[in-house]
């Protein structure tokens, strides 16, 4: 999954 | 950040801003569902903790989690301490145990890693599409609500409701796609449709907000 370790949504 | 977003988050400050206000003006928590904030300051503690290992992503991001961690456990302590004699627990009956239970149980199925973060993390997703549920049970227990309190439910509706078109946009602009808050976020939203309905067809047309 692309970036979903980067969680930038609230 | 997209518009649909930015107004997302907005909605859900909107929401929270009508809360206060309608607990503050009527310095009661009547019809307010305890539950539901008690979901919801779980939600946030177990999503927006993250700050303490350094999820830093940007000023903004940073300040709505502080304010949403903070805002969360000041409506517990409005609807425990000095509201507490306005609120009737005998309306607020629905079984907690099934929605963490359910999210809990979720995290461990769909997440991205199995690592404690990540799996925090799903939970706080799982347990935020259902958190509305004790809400609308009182809603629909008691068959009305006043206009204040729609106008709350609504407006935490339209934020996840306009993550939606957010993720859209995402995934054809950025060839961003999150499934395990798409899946979840829908689910959400469909909770909110039979409220919607009637908060659409009554309230906005200047109606009580009456079950029929």
């Amino acid at each position: 999954y692309p970036d979903t370790q980067v969680k930038d949504e609230l | 950040m997209n518009i649909f977003r930015f107004l997302g988050d907005l909605s859900h400050l909107v929401s929270i801003w009508l809360l206060l206000h309608k607990m503050t003006t009527s310095k009661s928590c009547t019809g307010i569902s305890f539950k539901t904030q008690a979901l919801y300051a779980l939600v946030f503690a177990t999503r927006y903790l993250d700050l303490l290992y350094g999820s830093w992503h940007s000023m903004y991001n940073v300040a709505m989690k502080i304010f949403f961690i903070g805002s969360s456990l000041y409506i517990l302590y409005l609807i425990k301490v000095p509201f507490k004699p306005t609120r009737d627990p005998a309306i607020d009956t629905f079984k907690l145990e099934y929605l963490v239970g359910g999210a809990l149980i979720m995290s461990l199925i769909a997440n991205y890693e199995y690592s404690f973060p990540e799996i925090l993390w799903s939970f706080s997703i799982w347990l935020e599409a259902v958190a509305i549920l004790p809400q609308l049970f009182i809603i629909q227990r008691t068959g009305e609500a006043e206009n204040i309190t729609t106008h709350y439910v609504a407006a935490l509706g339209a934020y996840r409701g306009l993550y939606i078109p957010n993720w859209l946009y995402r995934y054809f602009a950025e060839g961003f796609f999150d499934p395990i808050a798409v899946i979840a976020g829908i689910i959400q939203t469909v909770i909110y449709l039979d409220f919607f309905y009637i908060y659409f067809t009554k309230v906005l047309k200047g109606q009580k907000f009456e079950l029929p």
